[in-house]
């Protein structure tokens, strides 16, 4: 079963359509092994990624050196996985 | 219900084909499963069939969820759904008046490989589970598969993509599968995708910026949805064409269905914080379907007054 320890969400804010292009170049590329789970589209839709924590550091200087504002919406991906996990199994307990 | 199936929780797709065989076994009057094919890894692909009327084959409308299967919320909404359908029946008077001159019918699990691989690989698997001869990644984004301007804008030839559309339109068997028996029935006036977690109500087209013929009626339509979805718990959507709306993406379900002749497609992008992605807490499960429900009536009211 894939684990993701250390990946996280962050949520990019784009302001205009030069940022949208930065970013819509790493949509494609396989490099930073990043995962859009909302694609750069337009200004006032932000943009949410998954990035894996080999990736973590590269990812974040180039959102910096680019002027790019971000947040991390989640900050240990595994965490969150093994927390819903735990609540399904005590979910499918109560059922039988 | 009668069983002891939480609807606020979420799981496997053994447990959501168990209990769409419970609501027809407990409404055979009004329900039906239906296998319509199967997936990839051969596992059957079932819908309710709620019905009122025999024989003929009367206007339908139909519910597609969970075609994108780490977007848990919308097949745990579908399945909320399909019960309210049969509990609503002969006490609301609009889903009464909806089923006594249309069918619905809804299918609460459109990717069901991707749906299990979620559960037991990896959860943020959106695509099918095809082979890609030449190519050691697996899938296809069966929300990009359909016949509509295939491969075409928003859509990647690369089959590690997340948005790969396949080696051919309809080569996914789970879109063909729904395909096929859409046309073979021929009548169907309605199409909604469900999907997660943007709250947006789109229209289509997502292949194009060109204005769909029938785009102001849609957005009217789509509007008065947001509105009585909005009611509930003032989740806020927003509403257009999906192109303009969310972003560019050719090969999709609704404009399939519309360029085929079902004018009222429409596509929701259910609730989420974004807080947590995929990840809804499930104690919002049952809060997104009562909201989901209003603006899914709202069309469904439209279509039942506005056969043609």
């Amino acid at each position: 079963q894939e684990k993701f320890f250390g990946d996280q969400v962050l949520r990019i804010n784009v302001r205009n359509g030069d940022e949208i292009s930065k970013l819509s170049q790493l949509v494609n590329s396989n490099n930073l092994k990043l995962n859009f789970w909302k694609s750069p589209s337009s200004f006032n839709r932000p943009v949410d990624v998954l990035v894996p924590s080999v990736s973590l550091q590269a990812f974040k200087s180039f959102l910096r050196s680019q002027g790019l504002e971000y947040a991390v919406t989640i900050e240990d991906l595994q965490a969150l996985l093994d927390n819903e996990d735990d609540e399904m199994q005590h979910n499918e307990g109560q059922e039988r | 219900s009668s069983n002891n199936f939480n609807y606020g929780a979420y799981h496997s797709l053994e447990a959501i084909y168990h209990e769409m065989d419970n609501i027809a076994a407990d409404f055979p009057d009004l329900a039906r499963r239906v296998k319509i094919g199967h997936s990839f890894e051969n596992r059957p692909m079932y819908v309710l069939k709620f019905s009122t009327g025999k024989g003929v084959r009367r206007p339908a409308v139909w519910l597609n969820a969970g075609i994108h299967s780490r977007e848990w919320i919308s097949q745990a909404t579908a399945i909320w759904t399909a019960r309210k359908i049969v509990s609503d029946y002969q006490r609301d008077p609009a889903i009464t008046s909806i089923l006594e001159k249309m069918d619905i019918f809804l299918l609460p699990v459109a990717n069901p490989d991707g749906y299990v691989y979620t559960q037991t690989q990896n959860r943020l698997w959106r695509k099918t589970r095809s082979r890609n001869p030449g190519s050691s990644c697996i899938g296809a984004d069966p929300n990009r598969n359909w016949n509509a301007s295939f491969a075409g804008k928003g859509a990647s030839d690369n089959p590690c993509s997340e948005v790969y559309h396949g080696p051919h339109a309809n080569s996914e068997v789970e879109v063909k599968s729904v395909v096929d028996f859409i046309q073979k029935h021929g009548n169907f006036k309605g199409f909604i995708d469900l999907h997660s977690y943007s709250q947006l109500l789109m229209y289509p087209y997502g292949y194009s910026v060109k204005k769909a013929p029938d785009a102001e009626e849609l957005d009217k339509v789509a509007r008065l949805a947001a509105k009585a979805l909005a009611s509930v718990s003032g989740t806020e959507y927003q509403v257009g064409p999906t192109c303009t709306t969310v972003y560019p993406a050719s090969g999709s379900s609704i404009d399939w269905a519309y360029d085929n002749g079902i004018k009222f497609a429409f596509t929701f992008e259910l609730r989420d914080t974004g807080t947590y992605g995929f990840l809804l807490p499930a104690n919002q499960i049952i809060p997104t379907a009562e909201e989901t429900w209003l603006g899914l009536k709202t069309i469904m009211e439209h279509v039942r007054d506005n056969l043609y």
